[in-house]
């Protein structure tokens, strides 16, 4: 791979020189040459995505020249006739591309008129590389390059709104997933692991995509609910390969804005529950609700007390989740039970940290784990299942939020869920919250409350 | 609409085609 | 072998005249003043004495214009379609530098000139000054196009291929009749896909037929190979094609010219698999001259 790379590098940097020198004398027709046959090293099938990335970097680098050159040139006013048309004679597509994307861009940054009809050109015409790693690597530079003169604007315009933008960069991200996609299947089923790796490697560049969606000032939440969400999600559901869609989910939470997370919740945890089987979606939830708990303690301690959170009243965050995790347990029934019972832990945190005096809200949290243990039948569950750990994680949860044993009593489903594990977690777990009693130096009021606590202890004692 | 960008419409590749395994 | 002269041809009009490129037999491109069909052609045949002051006898002055076809695999005879004939000067002695104006009026030229693998079609004046030993020649040739209008009808080409149960695609162009600075606007669209491809290239062919009967001479040459595809779609898959003709050296599609020959133009879509294997399909396309104005 190094010797290869070697020597594609050679020729760029030679190809490069000439092209410049080129440039220098106002050789343009030469110095198209030169771009052309520099980027012909860019159909290569011979490197890997990480060494093919070294060569993409050292020729888009080169290209750059050219691109400044003619929007100088342009901008001089010596517009060179018809050089959309004429870098369309290059016979292999992958160069003729990159140069078109070149070109495009300088007539864009010289006559915005044309953007419109150039990105929708540009995004089309890259259907002509089907061949998935030197695709996605066109199509990346064709969003690299269309960065910062995406129109971003509302109103109707002669140089398109921000509805082209969506429109673009959807069509690039709908077919940069696809190639991605069809990664998978390249190849012999021995190399599997490789391939998987190769294409950890590539997924930045599909997310890129969504990052620039999240860019467009003007896609406001109407847009993002409207157009934006529902592209994504109908890609990413419909892909059906767990790499992508573990990926992309995650990269919709980390890319746009917790308001805009707040206002789609419905949307979103449905497609959780039609991802892949393979696809770890607790780990999505879970990320989703440490988010949203964290922008609601952001804004909370900002605002004085008692003031609701940044969490719309109205907005029955704790509801939704637990509806829609309900759902989502309820249709993927091959998740394995510690899994269910994370997303338990993680409502619970939510509902403490969104909705602190809520202690119903945690109740009816254990009441519904409760209900799926029953539905298991599990019982005297023991101290080495991983169920057991989350499920210990759960109550731990309960006692640490509250350091209150009283106030953790008051939760009807506690000592339920506390019956279900084997002795040893139960005594455990009664140390526990012994410890927390000593350590928070619990005031227990009166006689049934000291009933309440010792029998909740008596795996202590008995 | 220039010549330069000219193109034929085309039909949108349905989801399930898009993803689909290679033959 | 005593006095001789120069024989020169002014074309009238020639500083405001189109020059056309046309091949020349080894290969190099010679310029030549453009006429188009029905055109006078006129100007001034120059003759001048190689030695002053002495008189050159002559048999006649005569100059004709020639349109004609030469068949490279039987050199020696020439297939005349256009031959004018204008006597300038009856026999006599010249006694100085002339000059005779000369014109065919709305000439007939029917055909394009054309320099192909087998067949070559030109026209060309003939100066000649007839001597009892050896006549003095001159001969200049000129181009001709011929011009159509927009075709009235233009239907798309659309059309089904495939190999059962392997590849089975649909391929569409814009036009069937393009002019030679058009541009052919097309997708392949694919239906079923089971072999594995590595790329798709889209290549303009030119196929001149010539002579007729037992000796009929086929030569194909590719004019443009034009890759359209990298990789390998799966079924739904539309990729478009957008081929510039203006920078190929085309010539309009000529049928049956003077029943010595032709030149017809076909796209051929090729598909070429991972093990090297071509899968292709011709499409005839009908290419004509389109008046620059």
């Amino acid at each position: 791979q190094e010797k290869l790379l070697g020597d594609a590098l050679q020729i760029v940097r030679g190809q490069a020189f000439s092209m410049k020198r080129c440039l220098d004398k106002g050789r343009l027709m030469d110095a198209l040459k030169c771009a052309s046959a520099m980027l012909s090293e860019l159909r290569t099938s011979l490197l890997s995505p990480k060494c093919y990335y070294e060569l993409y970097m050292a020729i888009t680098d080169e290209l750059r020249h050219l691109e400044l050159y003619l929007v100088d040139e342009f901008q001089k006013d010596n517009k060179v006739a018809d050089l959309y048309e004429l870098v369309q004679y290059a016979g292999n597509v992958v160069p003729r591309l990159y140069l078109l994307i070149t070109v495009g861009l300088v007539y864009i940054k010289t006559n915005s008129a044309l953007k419109k009809s150039i990105l929708k050109d540009l995004v089309e015409m890259c259907r002509g590389v089907q061949h998935p790693l030197r695709g996605l690597f066109l199509r990346n530079f064709l969003l690299q390059c269309t960065r910062n003169i995406l129109p971003d604007t509302l109103e109707e315009g002669n140089e398109g709104t921000v509805y082209d933008s969506i429109d673009f960069v959807l069509t690039n991200f709908a077919e940069m997933n696809k190639l991605w996609v069809r990664m998978q299947h390249q190849g012999h089923s021995s190399e599997k692991v490789r391939r998987e790796k190769e294409r950890e490697e590539l997924k930045i560049l599909v997310g890129t995509n969504l990052v620039h969606l999240s860019q467009l000032e003007s896609a406001n939440l109407e847009v993002y609910q409207r157009l934006i969400l529902p592209g994504i999600l109908e890609q990413v559901v419909s892909c059906r390969d767990s790499i992508a869609q573990e990926y992309l989910m995650e990269c919709i939470i980390q890319v746009f804005p917790d308001e805009f997370h707040l206002k789609t919740l419905d949307v979103f945890l449905k497609s959780c529950a039609q991802l892949q089987p393979g696809v770890n979606v607790k780990n999505i939830i879970i990320s989703l609700i440490d988010r949203l708990a964290a922008y609601n303690q952001r804004h909370d301690k900002g605002k004085e007390e008692g003031a609701d959170s940044v969490i719309p009243t109205d907005l029955q965050l704790f509801d939704i989740f637990n509806t829609q995790i309900a759902n989502v347990v309820q249709i993927r029934g091959e998740m394995p039970l510690e899994d269910v019972v994370s997303l338990q832990v993680a409502l619970v945190s939510l509902a403490q940290k969104v909705y602190p005096t809520r202690i119903d809200y945690v109740d009816q949290v254990l009441g519904t784990t409760d209900k799926i243990m029953e539905r298991l039948n599990m019982t005297s569950i023991a101290c080495t299942l991983p169920v057991n750990q989350e499920l210990s994680r759960l109550l731990r949860l309960c006692i640490d939020f509250y350091n209150n044993i009283l106030v953790v009593l008051e939760l009807n489903n506690f000592s339920k869920l506390m019956q279900r594990f084997d002795y040893t977690s139960r005594k455990a777990m009664s140390l526990y919250m012994a410890m927390n009693v000593l350590e928070n130096e619990t005031q227990i009021p009166d006689a049934e409350s000291v009933d309440a606590v010792l029998s909740v202890l008596s795996p202590l004692i008995k | 609409e220039s010549d330069a960008t000219r193109r034929l419409n085309v039909k949108k590749q349905t989801l399930d085609d898009a993803y689909a395994v290679p033959a | 072998f005593g006095q001789s002269a120069e024989v020169d041809i002014v074309f009238d009009g020639a500083e405001n005249r189109k020059l056309a490129e046309v091949k020349t037999d080894d290969g190099k491109k010679e310029k030549y003043l453009l006429y188009f069909d029905g055109e006078a052609v006129s100007g001034k045949v120059n003759v001048t004495l190689k030695k002053p002051g002495s008189k050159m006898e002559h048999q006649g002055i005569k100059i004709e214009l020639i349109g004609q076809i030469e068949l490279y695999y039987d050199r020696g005879n020439h297939h005349e379609f256009v031959a004018f004939l204008k006597e300038l000067a009856r026999p006599g002695d010249l006694l100085q530098n002339t000059s005779y104006p000369f014109e065919f009026a709305n000439v007939e030229k029917p055909y394009e000139v054309y320099v192909g693998s087998n067949v070559r079609l030109r026209y060309f004046l003939r100066v000649t000054i007839g001597r009892r030993l050896s006549d003095i020649v001159k001969e200049v040739d000129i181009a001709v196009h011929t011009l159509c209008s927009y075709p009235e009808i233009n239907s798309p080409i659309k059309m089904e291929v495939g190999i059962e149960d392997c590849l089975h695609i649909e391929f569409e162009y814009n036009k069937s009749k393009y002019h030679l600075k058009d541009v052919i606007v097309g997708k392949i669209y694919f239906l079923l896909v089971r072999i594995k491809i590595k790329h798709m290239e889209i290549a303009i062919i030119k196929r001149e037929t010539t002579g007729s009967g037992p000796h009929v001479f086929t030569e194909n040459e590719t004019i443009a190979k034009y890759e359209i595809m990298d990789g390998a779609p799966v079924k739904g898959e539309s990729i478009p094609i957008r081929v510039f003709l203006a920078g190929y050296d085309l010539t309009p599609t000529m049928r049956d010219i003077n029943k010595k020959f032709s030149v017809r133009y076909f796209l051929n879509l090729v598909l070429m698999d991972t093990e090297d294997r071509r899968y292709f399909k011709q499409q005839e396309i009908i290419l004509w001259r389109k008046s620059d104005k």
